[in-house]
């Protein structure tokens, strides 16, 4: 066919700005440049045409920031919930490479990158040379963190749980926020134990809710199970809990974003008997990213 | 048994290997991935105590590599970040302890500033395993690791550094955990397999007895940190316990470890919880022990001292005698389900103690008799057949005073004497008056006086009439 | 390793507790 172009797209500072690791559709991890709500996103676009010397017709070329979410099982639509674009060309011929900066500023970006089973939320630029047969189109995701500053309020969870005559705990955790390098301090006090119990484990359970109404997507998956004691207490026993978060693949709690679907964790308290039955209780937890610095 | 053992073993060679492996290549998360996958044998409830401490030993015997090579690369300023945290992401607990307490170890080697906080840590965290066996050895793990490390100074320069008092509370929580466990595997399972758990106990006991060699070990404990912290903390353990197998290795645990001077000045707050255990507590030993240490002592100073003979070193400020004698008598009061002859071996044992210890104190002799009769009246026994076994150790209390002092003359000084003579049967009368002729004759006793010679010949009377 | 060796207080066990039967 006739002449084509390779699209780059060079962000400015990107030898400095941090990489973090996203997980893509298929699972696996990709390094993207990290940006924060509010940053300005800018560099440069370089079109390299694949014939130097023949020109290339275009009716303009613009780029996009786009901020969208895709929900699995409708992969048609995806939800854009920010989209901003500038024209870097006017249509007309290329008849060289050509690099195109461009600028956007203090961006708005309300929401954390996100690869789930369900669900997925991107950042990404998007370069068009638009054509009449067929666009070029380059696209770039961009990994976006949502930071916290200290929550204000962040109690401790206190808990009696139980059931009746066989076992009776109450189960604390220092705080009902965690950031994502933070330490789960807690502990189980026996009230009343008539259970043979084998032993207790801490599961950390991270649930995706996507879709409203009849179809609701849920998808349950432990980061982390953690043994906490190993045997059978006696009443007045107090088993430590100290869970650290900071090595397991945890993102922030993410509430009803866009109305498409919520990122909830929750620390499952499990209890195995002797006869391998289990008991547990679930409690939820509050994780947020708290900046580096 | 041997099968699972050998079987574990083999894991454990091999994991050991693999991680020496990763050690050369100074890959350390490697290697503690090894570590945690040996240690990950610890876990199992298939070994019987031995099997199990056979592979507990060669399992921390491979630790000593992990801990060296750690202390090695902390010493030439390599420290791993955050190491103490790192381990603490093994999912597993036993692993995860173990690793904690070896590398807890060398923070604190390298660092004594953070020994006070890591010590409490540690002894804190191992409360996560609750399975007797298991929390049994690896509490046992943690006394061994700190055993040159414990803080043994009055007065730290720096707290952080703990004192001695640290230590004491270490030690102390650490027993009282292992105790814990120790009575709690006499509960377990079924009652048929009662015996079988006994000696399984039995196997286990040099464990929880190491923290008192521990807690014994500390210099800077002076007698009055034991009067008023290691042995109350010792004794509420013992006593409230309940538990006959704990109780009666315990105190006897308590007597050999720890000095005779400390005994001296807190008999009666060990006497007086002998008085408190449990019924199956063969108190009678454990008592008898006591005296028999404190003789000993007595003896051996007595020769050191070069005091001439018949004085004791014991301080006279320390009513030895009364102070057992009350004890004995509360002891044998409230111990009503003792047997009688316990009761009287009791009696035996105190007049031993004066002989030994106060050798011309006759009265205290007399008054144990005294005491003896007593028993024996308030029991309304009389005419003791030779056929019944306290007769035995009652004719042992009279032989001995006559072994003694191999002089009738002061025999017959004990007025309590002749009263218990009477309550033996005619056979063991007989026996006894023989016993004391010869003793006559092998002495060549001279009786000066008619009256004495009356008061021999009334012993006498079952060899005359 | 402040954070390292953070714990909660604990109520401590009373003796009868500690050393009771297992229900």
């Amino acid at each position: 066919f006739g002449q084509s172009a390779e699209i780059d797209i060079v962000f400015d500072g990107a030898e400095t700005r941090k990489m973090v690791e996203v997980k893509t559709e298929d699972g696996k991890k990709e390094k993207m440049l990290l940006y924060y709500d509010g940053e300005t996103v800018k560099g440069k676009v370089n079109v390299t045409l694949k014939k130097p010397g023949n020109k290339l017709e275009h009716q303009g070329i613009k780029i996009e920031l786009i901020g969208q979410i895709e929900l699995f099982y409708d992969r048609g639509n995806h939800h854009e919930f920010a989209s901003l674009v500038k024209e870097l060309a006017r249509p007309g011929d290329l008849i060289q490479n050509t690099s195109y900066p461009f600028e956007f500023a203090n961006v708005e970006k309300p929401f954390e990158v996100y690869g789930g089973a369900n669900v997925r939320l991107r950042y990404f630029l998007r370069v068009t040379i638009i054509r009449r047969l067929s666009d070029i189109v380059r696209e770039v995701d961009i990994a976006v963190h949502t930071l916290c500053s200290y929550p204000d309020l962040n109690n401790p969870i206190k808990m009696e749980v139980g059931i009746e005559d066989c076992l009776h705990i109450e189960f604390e955790y220092n705080k009902s926020k965690y950031h994502l390098k933070d330490v789960i301090v807690g502990k189980i006090y026996f009230l009343l134990v008539r259970i043979k119990i084998k032993h207790m484990e801490i599961a950390i359970i991270k649930r995706e809710t996507t879709g409203s109404g009849p179809n609701i997507f849920t998808e349950n998956d432990t980061i982390a199970k953690y043994e906490i004691m190993d045997g059978a207490p006696v009443k007045g026993e107090s088993i430590p809990i100290r869970v650290f978060l900071a090595g397991y693949d945890l993102t922030p709690t993410m509430r009803d974003i866009n109305k498409k679907f919520s990122v909830k964790y929750f620390l499952n308290l499990v209890l195995m008997d002797t006869e391998d039955r289990r008991y547990f209780k679930q409690q939820e937890i509050t994780l947020w990213r708290k900046s580096e610095k | 048994q041997d099968k699972l053992l050998s079987d574990a073993l083999g894991i454990v060679r091999s994991q050991a290997f693999q991680m020496k492996r990763c050690l050369d290549k100074t890959r350390l998360m490697d290697a503690l991935k090894c570590a945690s996958t040996m240690l990950a044998e610890l876990r199992t409830s298939l070994l019987s105590p031995k099997s199990y401490y056979e592979l507990y030993m060669a399992i921390t015997n491979e630790l000593c590599h992990l801990e060296l090579y750690l202390l090695d690369e902390f010493q030439k300023g390599r420290k791993v970040a955050d190491l103490y945290e790192l381990v603490q992401y093994a999912g597993n607990i036993v692993p995860r302890l173990y690793l904690l307490i070896t590398v807890g170890l060398v923070y604190i080697k390298t660092n004594s500033a953070l020994k006070r906080s890591i010590l409490k840590d540690l002894v804190e965290m191992c409360r996560g395993v609750q399975h007797p066996l298991r929390g049994l050895f690896l509490r046992n793990y943690l006394l061994q690791c700190t055993r040159n490390i414990l803080p043994d100074v009055v007065q730290a320069e720096d707290e952080n550094e703990g004192n001695v008092f640290d230590a004491i509370d270490f030690v102390l929580m650490n027993f009282a955990e292992m105790n814990k466990l120790w009575v709690r595997m006499q509960h377990q399972g079924h009652s048929s397999e009662k015996s079988r758990r006994e000696k399984e106990r039995e196997e286990l006991k040099i464990l929880v007895g190491t923290n008192l060699v521990r807690l014994s070990q500390l210099e800077s404990a002076t007698l009055e940190t034991y009067q008023k912290l290691i042995l109350p903390g010792i004794l509420e353990q013992v006593v409230s316990c309940r538990d006959a197998i704990a109780q009666e290795y315990l105190m006897e645990c308590i007597i050999q470890v720890f000095p005779d001077e400390f005994h001296l000045q807190t008999l009666d707050p060990f006497l007086k919880s002998c008085a408190q255990l449990q019924s199956g507590v063969n108190v009678k030993n454990i008592i008898i022990s006591l005296i028999d240490r404190l003789a000993a002592y007595n003896q051996r100073n007595e020769k050191a001292a070069g005091v001439e003979e018949g004085a004791s070193v014991i301080p006279a400020e320390v009513q030895l005698f009364d102070v057992f004698s009350v004890q004995i008598a509360n002891i044998v009061q409230t111990r009503t389900d003792m047997p009688l002859e316990d009761t009287i071996s009791l009696q035996v044992a105190l007049v031993i103690l004066a002989q030994k210890v106060y050798p011309d104190r006759v009265d205290y002799v007399d008054k144990v008799l005294e005491t003896t009769t007593q028993i024996l009246e308030r029991l309304n026994l009389n005419n003791i057949s030779h056929f019944l076994s306290v007769n035995q150790e009652l004719s042992r209390l009279l032989r001995i005073c006559v072994d003694f002092y191999n002089n009738a003359l002061t025999i017959i000084q004990l007025k309590n004497f002749c009263p218990l003579l009477d309550k033996f049967d005619y056979t063991s009368r007989k026996s006894l008056a023989l016993y004391i002729v010869m003793n006559i004759l092998e002495n060549e006793t001279f009786i000066p006086t008619a009256d004495e010679t009356d008061s021999v010949l009334a012993m006498l009377t079952p060899l005359i009439k | 390793t402040a954070d390292a060796t953070r714990r909660l207080n604990i109520k401590k066990q009373t003796l009868d507790d500690a050393y009771a039967v297992p229900a």
